[in-house]
């Protein structure tokens, strides 16, 4: 559905901040291809 | 006309009837005019959102990770991360409100996760925990904030001009303003209303508002205003913004007064009935006539384009085992087509002339969704897909007895996915306190 409707999923490096500090992790996000 | 008194709600909780009946909520993907309706397909259950974290003492606002348990229309019942299997804490989100985020929003706005106090003590090193929780996870997309905003722009705008059904005399259109858009639908206000009470609410997709001087064009019945002159600020709406209609080649094989067919009757959206093409138009428009309820003088003959899905060949019910509503006065039962064309020396539009194309919608029986009265406008109403006829939904309002049900198009305006009322600031009905 999502790549019929033009976007697509891609990994995306995401920050991620807490109390004890930031760092990043790996997760997937879609982007708008049209 | 059948319609309801009712007592609009603002409060209404989708989250809680969805929980306790284990009702499905039909997807947003279903509804193409709705925002977000084009891009939705990849929210789903087990995606990752930053949202506020209510479970803490800090002063501050501070946020967490949640996950999407289930999803009904715009609405995720969400539970924060760390919660596992415990479904305690769930709380429902509409998706689309600012204070929904895709997983880094927070650290790129400088605020903290925080993890909610009940499981503050459940792991020492939360860092490690979020690592292993969100690595190859699914988030929003970064851009689904200022997308949700885009799609929330509607081009309609008050003052603006418009041609619109007269709700007295359906025959014929008369000139309206704009006066409020919210979510896309649009009130009315007649333009010789003194007093701007005289209204009426469609979609801006609707198939009944056109732009100035479509009547004159295609040959329909219109009621000229004494208004002569605009009112500073009023605008011709601009033909760009009116739904599109099919092209179609009116030269050959077409539509022919007197030609039999099957419609909706717009009077009582319950029932199909027999009917008559009773005047051709131009640009593949046709008026119509119920057949048995006909004024003498054609005033509530209906206009439908040749590709509506609310017109059907001759015989449509009876393949799908729905009930055909025979002319009023008619007593020869059961209703036998071939007996009436004969009796009327009439003949049956030819079913290559009608619109077949069944769209790949996504409803399925059961699904709950938010849908407009259509003998009541103004009113957006807790509903339910009862039945689905190719591209027809049946379509019941909660709480109210089956006659009041509706049958409307898959791809009909007037239909939403549950949360749009939240999303547009629209009072839903609940419309029988005791349901």
């Amino acid at each position: 559905a999502a790549e019929a409707s033009g976007r697509k999923w891609e990994q995306k490096q995401v920050q991620i901040k807490t109390l004890e500090g930031e760092f990043s992790v790996t997760m997937w996000a879609s982007d708008d291809k049209k | 006309a059948k319609s309801k008194s009712v007592v609009p709600v603002e409060g209404f909780d989708w989250g809680q009837y969805i929980c306790s009946n284990n009702l499905v909520g039909a997807p947003v993907s279903c509804f193409k005019h709705v925002p977000m309706g084009m891009c939705w397909g990849d929210i789903a259950e087990g995606v990752r959102v930053e949202v506020l974290n209510s479970d803490t003492n800090l002063s501050t606002k501070v946020y967490w990770v949640a996950g999407i348990v289930k999803l009904a229309g715009f609405k995720a019942l969400l539970r924060y991360e760390g919660f596992d299997n415990d479904s305690s804490k769930d709380f429902w989100r509409n998706l689309c409100i600012p204070e929904i985020h895709p997983v880094g929003w927070c650290a790129s706005s400088g605020k903290p996760l925080v993890p909610p106090k009940s499981i503050h003590h459940k792991y020492s090193n939360w860092k490690a925990f979020l690592v292993k929780r969100l690595t190859g996870a699914k988030t929003l997309p970064p851009d689904f904030a200022t997308k949700v905003q885009e799609n929330m722009q509607y081009p309609f705008k008050k003052l603006m001009r418009v041609e619109v059904v007269d709700k007295t005399h359906l025959c014929r259109t008369r000139v309206a303003l704009v006066e409020q858009v919210f979510g896309g639908r649009l009130r009315l206000v007649y333009e010789e209303s003194q007093d701007g009470t005289d209204d009426f609410w469609c979609h801006m997709y609707s198939p009944l508002i056109h732009s100035i001087g479509w009547s004159r064009s295609i040959g329909h019945r219109f009621k000229r205003s004494e208004v002569t002159k605009k009112m500073e600020g009023q605008m011709d709406a601009p033909s760009q913004l009116f739904l599109k209609v099919k092209d179609v080649d009116q030269s050959g094989d077409w539509f022919k007064d007197g030609m039999k067919l099957e419609a909706i009757d717009p009077l009582n959206l319950s029932a199909i009935c027999v009917a008559t093409v009773r005047k051709v138009l131009a640009d593949g428009y046709l008026m119509i006539g119920i057949d048995g309820s006909e004024a003498a003088d054609g005033s509530d003959w209906f206009c439908y384009h040749s590709a509506s899905p609310s017109i059907f060949p001759v015989g449509f019910c009876e393949i799908n085992s729905i009930e055909l509503t025979p002319p009023r006065g008619y007593t020869k039962l059961p209703f036998k087509w071939f007996d009436y064309l004969r009796e009327m020396g009439s003949i049956a539009a030819p079913v290559k002339l009608f619109n077949k194309e069944v769209p790949n919608h996504g409803f399925r029986v059961g699904m709950k969704l938010e849908a407009v009265d259509l003998m009541e406008p103004r009113l957006v109403c807790v509903a339910t897909v009862t039945r689905i006829v190719h591209r027809l939904l049946r379509i019941h309002f909660d709480g109210w007895e089956d006659e009041y049900d509706q049958w409307v198009d898959c791809e009909s305006a007037d239909l939403y996915p549950v949360g749009w009322c939240q999303l547009t600031a629209q009072k839903i009905l609940i419309l029988e306190a005791s349901n």
